[in-house]
């Protein structure tokens, strides 16, 4: 029963490419920057390291083929909203640059890789586990407050710096919203992290961040989400019926551990609290300083390493 | 299957191929 809505003229790739011209930087990246080893591959691109020549900083690299992308304008959005919401949660934007049919993206790099790393590598305590929480949830506040969803949490968009310090990155399928258009309903996301109301195909808003921020709290606690031994179909209707899933040994969990997941993992959104809500929780009272990361951090590169 | 489990934790958007 979804609100008939105008629907949004879709872009011609013309149209698209006039706008990325505009955004990016004008230049050989080639001449720019020396680049290294490839750290990363997603649905969208992949990523490498790189060192600026001027400066020796070490940066990121998203390289994407522009024809291989089933959604172009997703990409001017990703980029929009990196360049205009800055934040020490999230991880900084440098510049853009059209090289060919490519498009390539320079980005802060942290070397501490990615957090999926440390919850499938090492076993986190409370306090590690609500720091994190605490550091994704200013990156959430902030996001909502300029009324943008991110709507891909998990852990493989979480990075790390060697110091502990926790970012958010991957912003090439979040929604920015407006009073006109407050609610969503394209099903976007990654379906083991997806909230019941995506599932369902019922229009949604920023909370769905905070129900993908529960499930990666499953995942520090686990080492994966509920039900990634399924396919993801499957997950999808278990989600769907299930609703909030059941955490294997919940009462191992402090009651106030316990607290926050229920109220991340609220099926009802009007009941599931918001990222300004959950940053009073008790729980992150609990939080050790993001230093104690550190030891897990490294020990997840041995054992990928090892791999 | 390594690559059909990393595979599963692609982003979808939209309906994907196996919906």
């Amino acid at each position: 029963n979804t609100a008939a809505r105008p629907k949004k003229k879709k872009m011609s790739d013309e149209e698209i490419m006039e706008k990325l011209r505009i955004i990016v930087a004008v230049g050989d990246p080639n001449k720019k920057y020396t680049k290294m080893e490839k750290i990363g591959q997603g649905a969208s691109g992949t990523v490498y390291t790189a060192i600026e020549i001027a400066t020796g900083m070490e940066v990121a690299i998203k390289q994407m083929n522009l024809s291989q992308q089933p959604k172009k304008e997703l990409i001017i959005n990703e980029l929009l909203v990196m360049r205009e919401n800055k934040h020490p949660n999230i991880v900084n934007y440098l510049d853009s640059y059209l090289v060919g049919e490519e498009l390539w993206v320079t980005m802060e790099y942290l070397p501490g890789g990615s957090l999926t790393d440390v919850v499938t590598e090492t076993c986190m305590d409370e306090g590690q586990i609500a720091a994190v929480c605490r550091e994704v949830l200013q990156a959430l506040e902030f996001l909502h407050y300029n009324h943008v969803i991110h709507r891909d949490i998990k852990s493989d968009n979480i990075l790390l710096g060697m110091d502990g310090s926790v970012k958010l990155t991957d912003f090439g399928f979040c929604a920015q919203i407006s009073p006109e258009q407050s609610k969503r309903t394209t099903m976007v996301g990654t379906p083991y992290w997806m909230a019941p109301e995506v599932v369902t195909r019922k229009q949604y808003g920023p909370k769905v961040d905070i129900w993908s921020l529960g499930i990666m709290a499953i995942e520090m606690i686990e080492g994966e989400p509920p039900y990634l031994n399924e396919n993801p179909l499957r997950a999808l209707y278990l989600i769907a019926t299930n609703g909030k899933p059941e955490i294997k040994e919940k009462e191992k969990l402090s009651p106030v551990f316990q607290d926050f997941l229920d109220k991340c993992l609220d099926v009802d959104v009007d009941k599931r609290f918001s990222a300004c809500e959950l940053l009073k929780h008790p729980f992150l009272k609990l939080a050790r300083p993001l230093a104690s990361l550190h030891p897990l951090i490294v020990a997840a590169k041995e054992a990928a390493k090892s791999h | 299957s390594k690559k059909y489990e990393r595979k599963k934790r692609y982003t979808v958007v939209g309906n994907p191929y196996w919906m």
